[in-house]
């Protein structure tokens, strides 16, 4: 996370970590007591469920508690290295029980729209900058949402956003998800404090790049989806 | 006879700061074992929920009340727990009330039953006595016309659940995390 700050503990008891050999690689969300929704293409290198480990809590270095993937489910029309449909649930091997620092976040329905100019979080332990270092205690910044009309300009992705992706963060730049911080949750409240996740962490043109804001894959538009793998 | 020699009075050979010493230990060791008796005794509380279920006659169960997040089911949430607060933070109980929470609404011939977890922190040697006088708080608040909450006849008494299934479900509502800071609104 580029230009965020060091996240409350409890403040996101859904974020999860998903590490290979004790390497953070990719973020995740709690949606179940047994699912957690990431980027498909997380699993481009490791496809085989039993490599990864996924831990909860704040930090990296303790974490709150660990679970192993029992399977991987990632998007049928979805092709490595390409952006479309990038998303993916995974079972874990036993559920989890819930406290005050492990609780799932809210799924949106799929008509929910979100106004551009709305403000988001995203949190993770991706890189603090381009190329910069990765911390251990889990980051948060407040960004917004872009229209993807304003992001399919020329001067920022140039029509490269389709109806499945949702545009976050600024067009100043600074403000941002980095690397590693893929998988994790771009999260709205509603007027009651109640989270609901409304984007996963998926590609962007650096980090924190004057008119290269986030990408994220849109969680309404695969609403059906997650259903139809989770029952949730 | 020789009259036995008085022995002279053994001069007291013990300096006035020692006996200060002494006495002030004397004292602070009192202080620490009466202190350890009321914090064990009357301080030392542990966490305690039980299960309770309601019936609430003048409502008809619907299917929005299953809808996580739904205004009707957060809505009639909040109010019940609202109703325990104020029965047990208005008793004798206050003291050692924490929550409630609405973990579920199921439909029931009379109207529509709730089942909620009731959380209490109790101190070990009395949990019981306090136990019982919930049910009867309970129990003699809810015979009340005023209230539209009923004891459900059917699960009349207080269960208890142990902690880590407890805050497992108290925890399994979805969203719950960063309380928005009001001024970022």
């Amino acid at each position: 996370i580029a230009d965020g700050k060091p996240a409350d503990k409890a403040s996101w008891p859904w974020q999860s970590s998903l590490q290979v050999d004790g390497v953070h690689l990719c973020g995740a969300s709690l949606i179940g007591s047994q699912w957690l929704l990431t980027s498909a293409h997380c699993f481009d290198t490791y496809k085989n469920p039993k490599l990864w480990t996924v831990s909860f809590g704040t930090t990296l270095s303790r974490p709150l508690m660990t679970r192993k993937m029992a399977s991987i489910i990632i998007h049928e029309n979805y092709a490595a290295h390409k952006h479309d449909d990038d998303i993916a649930v995974v079972k874990l091997v036993s559920p989890v029980l819930f406290s005050e620092n492990l609780r799932r976040v809210c799924l949106p329905d799929a008509t929910f729209q979100v106004l551009p100019k709305s403000k988001v979080f995203v949190t993770g332990w991706g890189a603090l900058r381009a190329n910069g270092p990765f911390p251990n205690s889990l980051q948060e910044v407040e960004i917004e949402i872009i229209s993807n009309d304003v992001c399919n300009q020329v001067n920022v992705y140039g029509g490269a956003i389709s109806s499945g992706m949702i545009c976050a963060g600024f067009l100043t730049g600074k403000l941002d998800a980095c690397e590693g911080d893929s998988g994790g949750p771009l999260v709205i409240s509603n007027d009651r404090n109640i989270w609901y996740l409304l984007g996963i962490v998926s590609w962007g043109i650096d980090c924190g790049k004057e008119n290269k804001p986030g990408i994220y894959t849109r969680v309404t538009h695969y609403r059906n989806w997650i259903k139809s793998k989770t029952n949730i | 006879m020789y009259q036995p020699g008085i022995l002279g009075r053994r001069k007291c050979s013990w300096k006035p700061w020692m006996v200060a010493l002494i006495i002030t230990a004397v004292l602070l060791a009192l202080a620490i074992i009466i202190g350890l008796l009321v914090y064990f005794l009357a301080y030392d509380q542990k966490t305690y929920y039980y299960q309770a279920s309601f019936l609430i006659p003048s409502i008809k169960y619907s299917s929005d009340l299953s809808v996580e997040q739904s205004r009707l089911r957060t809505t009639l949430k909040e109010k019940l727990s609202n109703e325990i607060d104020v029965i047990f933070q208005r008793s004798s109980l206050k003291h050692h009330y924490v929550k409630s929470q609405v973990v579920n609404f199921r439909p029931s011939n009379d109207g529509l039953k709730a089942d909620m977890l009731i959380k209490f922190q109790f101190p070990l040697n009395n949990v019981d006595t306090l136990k019982r006088q919930a049910d009867s708080i309970l129990h003699k608040k809810l015979q009340s016309t005023e209230i539209f909450l009923k004891i459900d006849i059917s699960l009349p008494y207080l269960r208890e659940m142990n902690a880590a299934q407890a805050e497992n479900i108290l925890n399994s509502d979805c969203g719950l995390g960063m309380e928005y800071p009001q001024t970022a609104r």
